[in-house]
């Protein structure tokens, strides 16, 4: 180890491993460093190392084969039980696997599968989830469409019910309604919840999740009726297949529709058994999901200008000693507000998480009352800690000197995860606005 | 500075160095500053920030349709809300922090990183704390001077405090960040693996450059 690293650990005021405790609690620190460990001992997942000179094709594939390998040997090693309750081990299983961040399936895991949970009734959930467990469904997201993002009363993709067939005729009516973005829709998935306005005898119900099946489960063929791929290269999430989706009068039975919060009968009779803010409950869910998957990449990237900044010497002192860059002020101001406000966006993860578990147990018994609070809390959030983390982790680059901006240093691919944080799923300022919104009402 | 302190004349753009303001002496009393305290000035600041945006909506409102009045006061609108969120962020840390029973040690550490994140944000937020009359200058003087010695304290730990996130190098694929800290030999191993170094020679100096040398 180096010398002076030895050094600040020895001179350290308290043991480290205290406050890892405090983190990520005994049992799951444990069970972090043994699934590291089985990682970084098997051979399958040594070639993940090539990723920075892989074609994207190329990086693609190795990012499924991983997610392959890693779901066999979770099962080997009884962390997956058919239960989408693990998937945070899981995430954290393939980022150590794979150095990526992200995986072709995530929205699969993130948002595909809670849909079905929050949003199917109790025989759709019998009938889709398990095929989603065990990946024999493998869906995503639909929502966002090329020419609509956060303002979702405006998107234009139409589910017009047909009472004589007693099916959803699903449509998209024009390029700009064109489902657009959503994670492994162009190559991996196979079913999508897809977010379109419910027609029914010319009248618009608004907006509602229907379960979109898009490729043949046998062959992976695109259905007919539907056109789909891959929107192309991006700034970063090369692993990731984001996809563009487009409808053609393409039908779906009428039971396709998850109807826990909304129903609508063979005769063609629209039911509402719950605010329709609770279509919306997937949002907050990701978006809490994204407060507290900024604080571990801030985590991250302190963790790696701090460390740098204790070997870094830098330009002798009247004793003609080179000082550790750490020494220096303004250095100081560079890693120690990242290392602090990553301490605070954990925490501040895990009491939002606790807010919309007790939401979420309430909605489970018929009290949405708190609905408008979660959503003004996960949008404000949202915006706020990636925006600053953001801010952060291109401070922490800049402390690296020049190093910072060779991938070398690790910082630029964390930055790569950051980005798009703050346009995914509502643009930051419209998010403010939205929480704004909220406070005046409140 | 140093020229307006011994009396020189200075160019138009930097005349301000030289003509310090008298601050009257109330302002310059000293102020104590602890947790409470601190949360009470964020908690007053997300409130008047959103009392205020709120004013003026209700004002503008009078003269124009909600829909305008809304647009024209967007501004003010994002404020509120991140206002309302720094004030969250700090709320659930100082909660965190109160309603535990942590290592003694590790608490003693974790309380100078929340103290230094709150005093750091005010301190980030302050235009917003001074306008909302939350603080006043001598009082983020104060907090300043605060900054600097929270992070001569926290210097020490700096380390300690990064490694307690127990991110393994393979996670970090870091040079600079790894755990051994031999930073400058994973640098050069990691210059080696380059594909251009794949050859002495790359085959775009036969390809272009010699023909583009002997064309000049």
């Amino acid at each position: 180890v180096n010398p002076d690293l030895a050094r600040e650990r020895k001179n350290a005021t308290f043991n480290p491993e205290d406050l890892s405790i405090i983190l990520y609690g005994k049992e799951n620190l444990e069970l972090r460093r043994k699934i590291f460990k089985e990682i970084s001992e098997d051979p399958n997942f040594a070639k993940a190392k090539m990723f920075p000179t892989m074609s994207r094709d190329e990086v693609y594939e190795e990012a499924v084969r991983i997610f392959g390998a890693l779901q066999r040997k979770m099962k080997e090693h009884g962390y997956v039980k058919g239960c989408f309750d693990t998937y945070a081990l899981q995430h954290y299983y393939y980022k150590n696997a794979a150095f990526i961040g992200t995986y072709p399936f995530s929205v699969h895991t993130d948002m595909y599968a809670p849909t079905i949970k929050g949003q199917g009734t109790d025989e759709q959930i019998a009938e889709f989830l398990p095929k989603a467990e065990t990946y024999q469904h493998i869906g995503t997201y639909a929502q966002t469409e090329l020419g609509h993002g956060t303002f979702i009363r405006g998107l234009e993709t139409t589910a017009t019910y047909d009472k004589n067939t007693e099916e959803f005729v699903i449509h998209s009516p024009t390029i700009t309604s064109i489902k657009y973005w959503p994670g492994g829709l162009g190559k991996t998935s196979n079913y999508a919840v897809v977010m379109a306005q419910l027609i029914i005898d010319g009248k618009n119900y608004g907006l509602h999740p229907f379960m979109c099946q898009l490729r043949d489960l046998k062959t992976h063929q695109p259905l007919a009726g539907i056109e789909l791929g891959d929107i192309n290269r991006k700034f970063g999430y090369e692993v990731v297949d984001n996809g563009y989706l487009r409808f053609f009068h393409y039908r779906i039975p009428r039971t396709n529709m998850l109807m826990r919060n909304a129903k609508v009968s063979k005769d063609g009779e629209f039911s509402r058994q719950a605010i329709p803010q609770v279509t919306y409950l997937t949002m907050s869910y990701v978006r809490m999901g994204i407060v507290q998957e900024v604080a571990t990449l801030l985590a991250q990237a302190a963790t790696i200008a701090t460390r740098y900044s204790a070997v870094r010497r830098q330009t002798a002192n009247s004793q003609g000693i080179e000082p550790q860059i750490l020494d220096y002020q303004t250095q100081q101001m560079k890693v120690i507000p990242a290392i602090c406000t990553s301490y605070a966006f954990f925490f501040n993860g895990f009491e939002v998480r606790k807010i919309y578990d007790s939401v979420m147990a309430a909605v489970e018994k018929g009290d949405v009352s708190r609905l408008p609070e979660m959503h003004s809390l996960t949008s404000g959030l949202k915006a706020y800690c990636s925006d600053v983390s953001c801010d952060l982790v291109e401070i922490c680059r800049r402390s690296c000197g020049g190093h910072g901006y060779s991938n070398a240093s690790g910082i630029t691919r964390i930055y790569q995860l950051l980005v798009p944080c703050c346009t995914f799923e509502g643009e930051n300022t419209v998010l403010y606005l939205q929480c704004a919104r909220s406070l005046m009402k409140f | 500075l140093g020229k307006a302190q011994k009396g020189e004349e200075l160019p138009s753009s930097l005349q301000f160095l030289g003509h310090l303001p008298d601050v009257p002496p109330e302002l310059m009393s000293a102020v104590k500053f602890d947790m409470s305290t601190l949360m009470t000035a964020f908690q007053l600041n997300a409130l008047r920030s959103v009392l205020h945006v709120a004013s003026e909506l209700q004002t503008a409102q009078k003269k124009v349709n909600y829909e305008t009045a809304w647009n024209n006061n967007l501004q003010g609108l994002v404020e509120a809300a991140k206002m309302y969120s720094v004030y969250l962020v700090a709320k659930f840390f100082v909660s965190a922090l109160s309603a535990s029973q942590w290592e003694s040690r590790a608490k003693a550490v974790l309380t100078q990183v929340c103290e230094f994140y709150l005093v750091n944000n005010i301190l980030d937020h302050s235009g917003t704390f001074l306008q909302n009359d939350v603080l006043n200058p001598s009082q983020a003087s104060l907090l300043r001077t605060r900054r600097i010695e929270l992070l001569a304290e926290l210097r020490p730990n700096a380390v300690a405090l990064v490694d307690a996130f127990d991110y393994p190098d393979r996670l970090l694929n870091s040079c600079l960040g790894r755990y051994d800290g031999n930073v400058y030999e994973a640098l050069y191993e990691y210059a080696k693996s380059s594909s251009l170094n794949q050859h002495q020679v790359h085959p775009s100096f036969h390809k272009y450059v010699k023909p583009m040398r002997e064309t000049l």
